[in-house]
């Protein structure tokens, strides 16, 4: 589903520059769960970024269910993040002034679902993440785990193919974080979900299928071909 | 050095009031690092903003060194912050239009310490938290775990009395926490620092003098007075 090969990814130029990731090479097949592990600073949350389409490489290629997505254009990269993927953010990104319920029934209005259904749709999903009672709150009347929930509910909410979850359980504790995990397992089991979660969390990476780590932006624990 | 009497919070009003802190009764010794545990939206954050003066209880008392905290108006809350109080935010809040060191050398500039000075403390509290290669980087050039870092060296620059830390090391990983906890524990011996620390982390609150459990606003698991 997920084929990276020769990824690169530089900031800045010259004497400014930072090279983030070095020719990666990445296979991951649909439908399993891969932990993507490495220290602060080593590339995560840039690998997820490129992966989920909100940001280019600098060299390489990668393909999303065979198709090259460095030759999209910026429309057709909104509309795969749209229909394919869901994108779990670290920091949440969380639209602050509608409520918890309106930001998770926001990605079905993308989809034109009809009013009804993405309140139905949306109020189950905040059920499974047990924020029934929160639902009306606004971001800023939230806890830090509280919010991490919304982005998770929201995240889930359109039924992507492709789950990106950077850091989801960060902000939780031990009892909540596990609900969270039941709640992607029950996805991934009813559908095949391909889910790809970057965690500090040993017991979420041993959750997973398989775990991968990054150290200084290269793949250094997994298979040779880096195939999960 | 803390302690707090019959603290209560509510947002809200009538119908939609949302009680969040209890009567809470908490002593705290000063030297002493206390680890505040509990589920997301037990009230953790909201206890530690009335303890760090950036909120104020709906009743009840806090006392600061002796002082009535809640008797100061806003001026005398905010020089409390600045002379005496750190505090590492769950959201980091680093200012996104200056660089790492610039922010790190703010809190020193309101105490009125010469530029060269500031500069000097400010680049060795980075370097403790392993961040001299990226100091003159801004936020959203950063990864999550070395906002974090900034947010903890730019709390500890100024030498607080007491220090508030909200999860801070919730986007670290392993390795990297124990750096920063061995550096809240060299500071500690140094100077005697009280430290109270918001964490989901057990290993983190293993490594505190002792624990506080909070659930649904109130203190649950520790001494009778929660005398720490
Ligand atoms: N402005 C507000 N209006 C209404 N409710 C609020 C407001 N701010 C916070 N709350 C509620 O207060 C409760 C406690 O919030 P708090 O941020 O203290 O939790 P926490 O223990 O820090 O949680 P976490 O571990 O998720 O960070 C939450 O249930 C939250 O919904
Ligand atoms: N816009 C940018 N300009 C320069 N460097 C950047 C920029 N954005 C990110 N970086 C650098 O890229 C590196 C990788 O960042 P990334 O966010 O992918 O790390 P991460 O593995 O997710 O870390 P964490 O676990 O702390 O979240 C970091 O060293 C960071 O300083
Ligand atoms: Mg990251
Ligand atoms: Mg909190």
């Amino acid at each position: 589903l997920v084929q990276v090969r020769r990824l690169s990814k530089t900031y800045g130029e010259g004497e400014a520059a930072v090279t983030v990731l070095r020719a990666l090479d990445l296979d991951i097949d649909a439908g399993r769960i891969v932990a993507l592990c490495g220290p602060s600073g080593s590339g995560k949350s840039t690998l997820l970024n490129i992966i989920g389409c909100l940001d280019r490489p600098t060299s390489g290629t990668y393909h999303l269910a065979g198709q090259d997505m460095s030759a999209l254009d910026r429309t057709a990269q909104a509309a795969a993040r749209l229909t394919y993927l869901g994108f779990i953010f670290q920091s949440f990104h969380l639209l602050p002034d509608i409520t918890a319920l309106e930001n998770v029934m926001l990605p079905l209005q993308y989809a034109g679902i009809p009013l009804a259904e993405r309140r139905a749709r949306a109020e189950s999903m905040l059920a499974r993440v047990e924020l029934t009672d929160r639902m009306h709150h606004r971001p800023n009347q939230l806890s830090g785990g509280q919010k991490q929930r919304v982005a998770i509910a929201r995240a889930c909410v359109s039924r992507p193919r492709l789950l990106l979850a950077d850091e989801p359980t960060g902000a939780l504790d031990t009892r909540t974080g596990r609900a969270v995990l039941d709640l992607l397992e029950e996805i991934h089991a009813e559908e095949a979900l391909t889910i790809v979660i970057v965690t500090h969390d040993n017991s979420v990476a041993a959750w997973a299928h398989q775990r991968i780590d990054l150290r200084d932006g290269r793949i250094v624990s997994s298979p040779p071909d880096a195939h999960v």
